[in-house]
């Protein structure tokens, strides 16, 4: 049965894409079998492995009912890795939901009924709390949190954090943190004291691999390749790898 | 009557809150009266004009017709500028909203029935196009889009303008574009591309003002400041006041 990691953090522009495409690709190349699902209308992690935004069937038709997730996964260039793509569709979906019953449950129940005989499912959701990124967050296992060394990231954290909760108190018992992975991390003061601000509050969940802001990573997302791929010795890459090998380390734990 | 500008954009971390803040405090240090409205529950426009978040009645109390925005308006440290601030109720507010009639329009209801007498209102939103956001929008004279050169912030303008036109069709048919503005604009290639291509795209509607990535800006996001307070000199605060300059030059043609 495959391990299902839902990427979240409410708080926007905080690598949450970038993370869930890199990991998702170092996996595959670590010999994994991986799904990256994009939940997100926006399409960012649908392109940022080369695959196509809004052609054909992908997440909104797995709500649906249309077809089973692994019908719906598309090949990649990546040998491991294959990916349920993002459609505009997805932006009117939790309007669609919220007149479900357990609405929360929709992504759940439809992966229970068939679920793929891959090693990894990934989820990258849209900013905020909404019905999808709860409905990922229900389904998961763990969730990783890419967060920021910056103030209102790091604000952010508490709120995400309370989220949660609830959403373990009353949907999903079983959700384990998988971490808290600090992302674009620069050089300045501000950055280095965040970074320690953040790692005595969430202590052993904080990765102790950090991704440094490095203009290859931004670089790669213009080439609709994830960074791993495309500048494989820059420090954004060879940080995403450590990353996944941590990633794996911690799995074996929960 | 006040004029209104909804700061939007859906795709996350663009700058949308950090604009609203300076452009806000920057008015109101060019003499004008404004009043700075946080729609979004993490409070990150409530905190960077040193406002105290989940303190007391604020934007929710708006909604629920408790008091008008003139009562809910708070002193900030800078003369002329109010806030009108944030608290966790935001979170649940959507899910609250859909329950009603025209939930779309409660905000510019709210507004027209007591409007305050200030000479500009700002809205800043969460990412994503919820019934907050969408409210905003439905309220003001003209939208602010701020956007990132970067791939994933230049893809999302498509849908941003996408949403727009919905918004102006359905709801708002007098929605002006007061324009563009290029945030944490980096000195490397593919940022300067970027920039190019969505002045290609975007034309006029593109601010010529430009703000540059500076440590300083988010150096004053930890200070509780906007940057063009804490570090006048800076230049992403040089930048934030020419906006804010060419702010009012494109208001006057709108
Ligand atoms: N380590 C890094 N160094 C430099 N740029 C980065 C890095 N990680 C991400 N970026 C860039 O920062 C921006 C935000 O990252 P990304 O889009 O992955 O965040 P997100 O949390 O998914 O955003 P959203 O909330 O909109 O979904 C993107 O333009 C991305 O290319
Ligand atoms: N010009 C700049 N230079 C450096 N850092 C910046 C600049 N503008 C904003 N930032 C920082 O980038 C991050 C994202 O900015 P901000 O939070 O204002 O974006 P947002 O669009 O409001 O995000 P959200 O989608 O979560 O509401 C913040 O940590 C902010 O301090
Ligand atoms: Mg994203
Ligand atoms: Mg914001």
């Amino acid at each position: 049965i495959p391990w299902i990691t839902a990427v979240y953090n409410q708080k926007g522009g905080v690598g949450k894409t970038t993370t869930a495409a890199n990991l998702a690709t170092a996996l595959a190349a670590c010999g994994q079998t991986v799904i990256l699902v994009d939940l997100d209308s926006q399409g960012n992690a649908t392109t940022s492995v080369g695959g196509l935004y809004n052609q054909g069937p992908g997440a909104y038709e797995f709500f649906t009912g249309d077809a089973s997730l692994a019908e719906l996964a598309r090949e990649t260039a990546y040998p491991g890795l294959r990916l349920v793509a993002a459609s505009r569709m997805l932006a009117g979906l939790e309007l669609e939901l919220s007149e479900q019953d357990s609405p929360q449950f929709v992504f759940r129940e439809r992966l229970l009924s068939d679920m793929p005989s891959v090693d990894h499912i990934l989820i990258d959701s849209p900013p905020a709390l909404g019905l999808l990124p709860v409905n990922a967050l229900v389904a998961a296992h763990s969730v990783l949190v890419p967060v920021q060394s910056e103030t209102f990231a790091h604000d952010g954290m508490v709120n995400a954090f309370f989220s949660l909760k609830r959403i373990r108190s009353t949907f999903n018992p079983s959700l384990a943190i998988h971490g808290v992975l600090v992302t674009m991390m620069g050089t300045d003061a501000t950055s280095k004291k965040l970074d320690k601000v953040i790692r005595s509050e969430f202590a052993d969940a904080v990765f102790s691999a950090v991704i440094p802001r490095d203009i290859a990573v931004s670089d790669s997302a213009d080439a609709d390749h994830p960074v791993v791929v495309h500048a494989p010795q820059s420090p954004g890459a060879q940080a995403y790898m450590e990353a996944t090998r941590e990633f794996l380390h911690r799995e074996a734990d929960l």
